[in-house]
């Protein structure tokens, strides 16, 4: 979906430091 | 300093009896300690202290040393309930608690909401949600020119503003992931499930008895 037909929170849920499955990845 | 296997475990700062964590938590006893291998795996990355600093937490995440990172900050203050700059054992367990699969949704809801209040008032603000678009933008190397970022806030504030204050409340949040279920898709991790399973070593270090766990 085009950026602008997303809702801000929906971009915002993409953001790497949000992925906290990175944490249990060794 | 940092926490050794075994009886070393009860000297580890912030460490909490398994049992206890697991009494007021959704894991198991024998999850608690997978969870404490995690941990300790975590907080001797830089400093063996037992403690996870901001930079340790940022190279979990990451898998390097990145600089400053809003998201990853906002997450450390959150899981930092006790406001000392560091995570501790307990602090770690109970903070994933509210990501694992069983926990109740009003849990969820309710620590998405103050992770995007980030200056704490009770309200998600405009001027937040977009700090929080630009901080994406940064991090993910995206371009979206300030008049497609004020759309985008436009767009967001009419779904999610109800009463159209200029300001997100609670009840207004819980509500707007009623209908975007999927914003809640970053509040749970599926691996907490397995966590015993990904970490078996804790068989070897385990203090209590199995009927126990």
């Amino acid at each position: 979906a085009s950026p602008v037909t997303m809702n801000a929170f929906e971009l915002i849920s993409k953001s790497r430091g949000l992925n906290l499955a990175t944490l249990f990845e060794k | 300093m940092g926490c050794v296997p075994s009886k070393g475990r009860r000297q580890c700062p912030g460490y909490e009896d398994p049992v206890f964590l697991a009494s007021q938590t959704t894991f198991s006893v024998s999850e608690v300690e997978a969870l404490f291998e995690l941990f300790k795996s975590i907080s001797s990355s830089v400093i063996d202290d037992g403690l996870i600093n901001k930079e340790e937490f940022v190279l979990a995440l990451f898998k390097n040393r990145k600089k400053e990172n809003l998201f990853a900050s906002r997450i450390f203050d959150l899981f930092d309930v006790k406001h000392k700059g560091v995570i501790d054992f307990g602090d770690f367990v109970r903070a994933l608690h509210i990501f694992h699969p069983n926990t109740s949704l009003e849990d969820k809801i309710n620590f998405s909401f103050r992770l995007y209040d980030l200056d704490n008032t009770g309200f998600i603000e405009r001027q937040e949600v977009k700090q929080m678009l630009l901080a994406l933008l940064g991090e993910s190397e995206m371009k979206l020119a300030d008049e497609t970022i004020e759309a985008i806030l436009d767009k967001t504030f009419l779904e999610a503003d109800t009463n159209q204050d200029g300001k997100i409340d609670l009840s207004e949040w819980q509500y707007f992931v009623s209908k975007n279920p999927s914003l809640l898709r970053i509040m749970t991790l599926p691996y907490l499930r397995d966590i015993t399973t990904a970490f078996p070593s804790f068989v070897f270090y385990s203090e209590v008895d199995e009927a126990a766990a």
